[in-house]
C-alpha cells in the first residue's frame, strides 16, 4: 500500500 | 562472546511485553554500545526500534558483534521464570546455537538457568533519519495510555492536533465522537504529570488506534511518553527507560 510505501521511504534500507 | 547482567530482570521483561504483539521474531544485535533490535510489524506500517545501553548492565561484556535471532514469545515464556527483582546475565558465544539466561535470586540462594534456541533472522536493517520534528510532547504515558484506550472504544483511528496551548487527540466513531485536550502544564512538584509542548509548528495527523493501543504497552517502562509529529512523517513514540529507550514509529492515514 501506499503507506507502506510511505515507511519504506523514510526509514532507507541499510 | 557475550556475558550481560541486569540487576533487574523487570527490565528485560518488560521491553519483551512492550514489544511482542507488534513483532514474533527479531535479532537483538549486540556489540560495544549494548543491545539493539530494530523491526517492523508484519504490515510494514509500524517500526519498533528498542536500546539497552552499556550502562544498562553491570557487568557487560561482548568481544564481537552478535545477531541473537530470538522468538519473542519463546522469550517471553522464559523470562516468566524470573522474578521481577532476579539478578539476569544473558550470556552467548560468538556464533551461537542458543542465548543462556541465568536468574538469580537477591534474597535467598536460588539459581535458575535457562537456554533459548536461536534462530537465523534475516532482517533488513533500515536507516532512522534525524527529524526536525514540527511539534514534540511529553506527558504522562499513563494519561496517554487511557487516551488511547477510550477513544478506541468509538473508533479505529484518533486525529491529533498539537498546538502552542495544548494537545488534542480526537476521534469520530459510529456512535458518536470524543476528545481530549491536555493543556501544557509544568508540575514543578511532580514533573512526570506535566504536559509539555515543543513547537515549531502546528501540526494535525491521523493514526491508527490499534496500533497506539498496542504501543502503550511499553507505558511499565517509564512514567513519560514522547510524542514527536510533523506532516508526512511517521509519529515517534519514546519510552526512555534509564539507560536506554523503546521507540515506536508508526506511519499517519492518509486522506488528511
Amino acid at each position: 500500500t501506499s503507506t507502506q510505501a510511505r515507511m519504506q521511504d523514510f526509514f532507507k534500507a541499510i | 562472546m557475550l556475558e550481560a547482567r541486569l540487576e533487574q530482570a523487570a527490565v528485560l521483561k518488560k521491553v519483551v511485553d512492550a514489544i511482542k504483539d507488534l513483532v514474533q521474531d527479531c535479532n537483538f544485535d549486540c556489540n560495544d554500545s549494548g543491545i539493539q533490535l530494530q523491526a517492523m510489524d508484519n504490515s510494514h506500517v509500524a517500526l519498533v526500534a528498542m536500546h539497552l545501553k552499556t550502562d544498562a548492565f553491570s557487568p557487560y561484556r561482548c568481544d564481537r558483534n552478535i545477531a541473537l535471532g530470538i522468538n519473542l514469545a519463546s522469550l517471553q515464556k522464559v523470562l516468566r521464570a524470573a522474578q521481577n527483582d532476579d539478578l539476569l546475565t544473558l550470556k552467548a558465544e560468538d556464533a551461537p546455537d542458543v542465548l543462556n539466561l541465568v536468574f538469580e535470586s537477591a534474597e535467598n540462594d536460588r539459581i535458575a538457568e535457562y537456554d533459548i534456541k536461536l534462530m537465523d533472522i534475516d532482517q533488513e536493517h533500515l536507516g532512522i533519519p534525524d527529524t526536525e520534528y514540527a511539534a514534540t510532547v511529553t506527558m504522562p504515558s499513563s494519561e496517554f495510555q487511557r487516551i488511547c484506550r477510550d477513544l478506541n472504544a468509538l473508533s479505529e483511528s484518533v486525529s491529533i492536533e498539537a498546538a502552542k496551548e495544548g494537545i488534542k487527540f480526537s476521534c469520530q466513531g459510529d456512535i458518536g465522537s470524543g476528545a481530549v485536550t491536555l493543556r501544557q502544564n509544568n508540575n514543578v512538584e511532580k514533573p512526570d504529570l506535566s504536559t509539555i509542548i515543543e513547537l515549531n509548528e502546528p501540526v494535525g495527523l491521523t493514526f491508527s488506534l490499534k496500533y497506539l493501543v498496542n504501543f502503550c504497552k511499553a507505558s511499565s517502562l517509564s512514567n513519560t511518553v514522547k510524542l514527536s509529529l510533523s506532516a508526512e512523517v511517521p509519529l515517534l513514540i519514546e519510552y526512555k527507560m534509564e539507560s536506554g529507550y523503546v521507540r515506536f514509529y508508526l506511519a499517519p492515514k492518509i486522506g488528511d
